[in-house]
């Protein structure tokens, strides 16, 4: 329940007007998006019990290792809800196929149609989202880690509740179930990474400083 | 450090 209070409100994208060409003009805006949500992010990582009790050090490992996960993991949720095939980055952003081929996109597309399809047959709960989301965060395998035993507990109050919550549903399986969809969820992020760096390296597309900061701590 | 500048100083921040 305190994950649900803390869940950020969904970002509105910003569209950007500086260029003609449309595809750069939706890579821009997605950028942007993306880098309000980093801002977000931190914040809500402060809030997640146990976090703010991790050195400083620990704390930035794990938002650099898992940053893109917990930030897909929104994103796939919140394009459950649209029929169709689309991505639902904002409310006012929303990319289909052919979009994300355009922007040079379509490796991350794939990844992520294929993450919704797995959290859709799963019929996820915003109990589970928040869950996962914070243990995406707590379990993302940053290397190196000063306190481990620190991160240990952080991670073991997270699994604790999602099994309290699936015990009170007696769903018995749900929690192992929900777990196990953790290496889709990096492989899918890991996808991400390399999609925004490749736009920024090869195709010169601008990214703001911390989304910039924060991927080239993944390179 | 130097180059998570960002990130280290929205962590220190309180709020």
């Amino acid at each position: 329940s305190h994950l649900l209070l803390t869940e950020p409100a969904p970002l509105a994208a910003n569209q950007d007007n500086s260029t003609n060409d449309s595809s750069l003009r939706i890579l821009l805006t997605l950028c942007d998006l993306l880098n309000r949500e980093l801002l977000v992010l931190i914040g809500w990582a402060k809030q997640i019990p146990g976090f703010s009790g991790l050195l400083l050090v620990d704390q930035m490992s794990l938002l650099q290792s898992g940053w893109m996960e917990a930030l897909l993991v929104g994103v796939a949720w919140r394009s459950q809800g649209a029929g169709g095939d689309e991505l639902v980055f904002a409310g006012n952003l929303r990319l289909d196929e052919a979009q994300c081929r355009a922007t040079g996109l379509a490796d991350l597309y794939e990844a992520l149609r294929h993450l919704m399809a797995k959290y859709r047959a799963m019929k996820l709960s915003p109990e589970e989202v928040v869950t996962l989301k914070a243990m995406a965060l707590a379990n993302s395998d940053a290397d190196p880690v000063d306190c481990p035993d620190s991160v240990q507990r952080f991670q073991d109050g997270l699994h604790e509740a999602l099994q309290d919550y699936e015990s009170s549903r007696r769903e018995q399986r749900r929690a192992g179930r929900l777990l196990m969809t953790l290496p889709l969820l990096r492989q899918t992020a890991d996808r991400a990474v390399q999609a925004f760096l490749r736009l920024h390296r090869h195709h010169r597309v601008p990214i703001h400083k911390l989304l910039l900061e924060m991927l080239d701590a993944k390179a | 450090k130097e180059k998570h500048k960002i990130l280290h100083r929205l962590l220190q921040n309180s709020t």
